[in-house]
C-alpha cells in the first residue's frame, strides 16, 4: 500500500514507502502528531586541517566538516506485523541496519539499531550518528541527562560559566548523554532514551543526534598511542533508542518511568526445567 | 557457592576514566572486557542459587548472554524449557520476552499454568525466529514461565519479499 505505517493503541509511526524512512509519529493518546524524519549519517573523521593539526581520536571528536553525510537516502524495508508485534526492517547498507519496533501497550517507539563494520577502505576515519529532524521551534536549546538523575539546559554554541569563543561547531555543542536528550518547543516534547552513555547534540533547531559507532585511523595524540581503531567484537555494535512524542507538561512522567525501566531491565533465566526439591521433603 | 565479589571488584576497576570513556589501548579495553565477563560467571552461581532457594527448586539455570544477537543455544533446541524473568524494579512490570527458538509453534503457560498469547517472527535478514510473549513480573520479585514445543506443527512459511525501494 502507499500508506506504509506501525501502531499499536498509543503509538503510530509512518514511513515514506518510497525511501523506507520514518517521517511521522503521532501521539494517538494525547492526539500529537509530529514529522520526524531519522537517518544515519557519518561525518568525516578530521585529520588535522589548517585551522588546527588535531585529528578525531578516542579522546578528541573532531569532524572535518560540519555537515555529515548520509549513510544512505533509503532502505531496504521488511514490514512484519503480528499479534504480538509490529516491525519495520530497514536496510540502510551492507554495514548499518534498524528494526523499528511497536509492542502492544508501549508509549514508545523502539529503535534497534545495528552499525558495523564501519567501512574505512576510503582511508577515511568515520563517526556514525542517528538523527532525529522535526520542525519543533527549539530556539537554541536542548536537555541532556547527568548519569540519569539531573536534566541540564543546553544551548548551542553557548557556556553558562563563560563567554564561548565557539572554534569546533560540531564537537563545541556535543555533550555527555546517559539515559536521554530532548528537545522540546515548550507544548510538544521529543525525548530519546538510550541503553548506554552516547555523545549527544541539537545542533539546527528541532533536530537530535546521537552517536552511536566510530572507527577511526589515527591517534589524537592525548597519551593513548593508538587509533580508536576496534579489531574484534567491537566492530559491530547493536542498541536500542526509545523514541517518546508528548505533551511537554506530562512528558518527564514517561521518560522517567520508561528509562528506569530501561537501566533496570528484566533479567531472563532458563532451565531445562527437571527440577528437584530444593528443600528436603 | 557463588560470589559477587569478583564483578563488584571489576566494577571498581572499571570507574577509571579509560574504562568509562574508551580512551584505553585495545588491550586494555580487552582486558576490561575480561575482567567483567570473569566477574560475571561466579554471579550466575550466585543467582542461580537465590532462585532455587525462592522457588524452591533445583534447575540447572542457563543464562543466553548474546540474546541481542539472538543467539541461546538452550532455546533454540530445547523441547521443553522453563523461562524465569527477574524484576529488580521496585515495581510489576510487563516484559515482551523474546528468544530464539527452532522452526516450531511453542505453547507458553504463565505461572498459574494458564496459556499466554505468544508469537513467533522470523527475522527477515535471517531465517531465524524468535519466540515473543509478554512477562508480568512483579516488583523486586520473578515470575516462571514454561514453554513447550507443539509436536508436528511449524510456523506457516511466510515468505515477505524485500520491498525494493527506487533508487534514489
Amino acid at each position: 500500500s502507499r500508506i506504509l505505517t506501525i501502531q499499536n493503541e498509543y503509538i503510530r509511526a509512518r514511513f515514506d514507502p518510497e525511501t523506507g524512512l520514518l517521517v511521522e509519529l503521532e501521539n494517538l493518546d494525547q492526539n500529537l502528531l509530529l514529522p520526524v524524519r531519522q537517518a544515519f549519517y557519518w561525518y568525516n573523521a578530521s585529520t588535522g586541517n589548517n585551522l588546527s593539526d588535531q585529528v578525531s581520536g578516542a579522546y578528541i571528536f573532531r569532524p572535518n566538516r560540519q555537515e555529515p553525510l548520509l549513510v544512505s537516502r533509503w532502505a531496504q524495508i521488511h514490514l512484519v506485523k503480528k499479534a504480538l508485534v509490529q516491525e519495520v526492517h530497514q536496510n540502510f547498507s551492507a554495514w548499518c541496519s534498524q528494526v523499528v519496533r511497536l509492542y502492544p501497550g508501549q508509549r514508545h517507539l523502539e529503535l534497534e539499531w545495528t552499525v558495523g563494520p564501519i567501512p574505512v577502505g576510503d582511508g577515511w576515519g568515520k563517526e556514525i550518528i542517528s538523527r532525529f529532524d522535526t520542525e519543533l521551534e527549539t530556539k537554541g536549546l536542548f536537555f541532556t541527562d547527568s548519569n540519569g538523575r539531573e536534566i541540564l539546559e543546553r544551548r548551542r554554541n553557548y557556556r553558562p560559566t563563560w563567554v564561548l569563543n565557539m572554534t569546533e561547531p560540531v564537537a563545541g555543542n556535543y555533550y555527555p548523554v546517559n539515559s536521554r536528550i530532548y528537545i522540546t518547543d515548550g507544548k510538544v516534547q521529543l525525548t530519546v532514551l538510550t541503553d548506554r552513555s552516547q555523545g549527544g547534540s541539537s545542533l539546527k533547531d528541532g533536530s537530535v543526534e546521537l552517536m552511536v559507532h566510530r572507527r577511526l585511523l589515527r591517534d589524537d595524540r592525548r597519551g593513548v598511542g593508538e587509533p580508536l581503531l576496534e579489531n574484534g567484537s567491537g566492530l559491530w555494535v547493536r542498541g536500542r533508542h526509545l523514541v517518546l512524542l508528548d505533551k511537554a507538561q506530562t512528558a518527564a512522567v514517561r521518560h522517567r518511568l520508561q528509562a528506569e525501566k530501561e537501566l533496570l531491565a528484566p533479567q531472563v533465566v532458563l532451565a531445562q526445567g527437571s527440577s528437584t526439591p530444593y528443600h528436603p521433603g | 557457592s557463588g560470589d559477587s565479589a569478583p564483578l563488584n571488584e571489576a566494577m571498581a576497576v572499571l570507574q577509571h576514566h579509560d574504562a568509562v570513556s574508551g580512551t584505553s589501548r585495545q588491550h586494555v579495553a580487552d582486558d576490561y572486557a575480561r575482567q567483567l565477563a570473569a566477574g560475571w560467571g561466579p554471579c550466575e552461581v550466585l543467582l542461580s542459587n537465590a532462585l532455587a532457594r525462592l522457588s524452591g527448586s533445583k534447575e540447572e539455570f542457563v543464562f543466553c548472554r548474546c540474546l541481542n544477537i539472538s543467539v541461546c543455544p538452550l532455546s533454540q533446541t530445547a523441547e521443553i524449557f522453563q523461562v524465569t524473568i527477574y524484576n529488580p524494579l521496585g515495581r510489576k512490570v510487563d516484559w515482551m520476552v523474546r528468544l530464539p527458538v527452532s522452526k516450531h509453534i511453542f505453547l507458553v503457560k504463565d505461572p498459574n499454568g494458564i496459556v499466554v498469547p505468544s508469537d513467533v517472527v522470523t527475522m527477515p535478514s535471517s531465517d531465524r525466529q524468535e519466540l515473543l510473549f509478554s512477562a508480568s513480573v512483579p516488583a523486586l520479585g520473578f515470575s516462571i514461565y514454561s514453554v513447550t514445543q507443539v509436536p508436528g506443527q511449524s510456523p506457516q512459511a511466510h515468505t515477505s519479499k524485500p520491498r525494493s525501494q527506487k533508487s534514489s
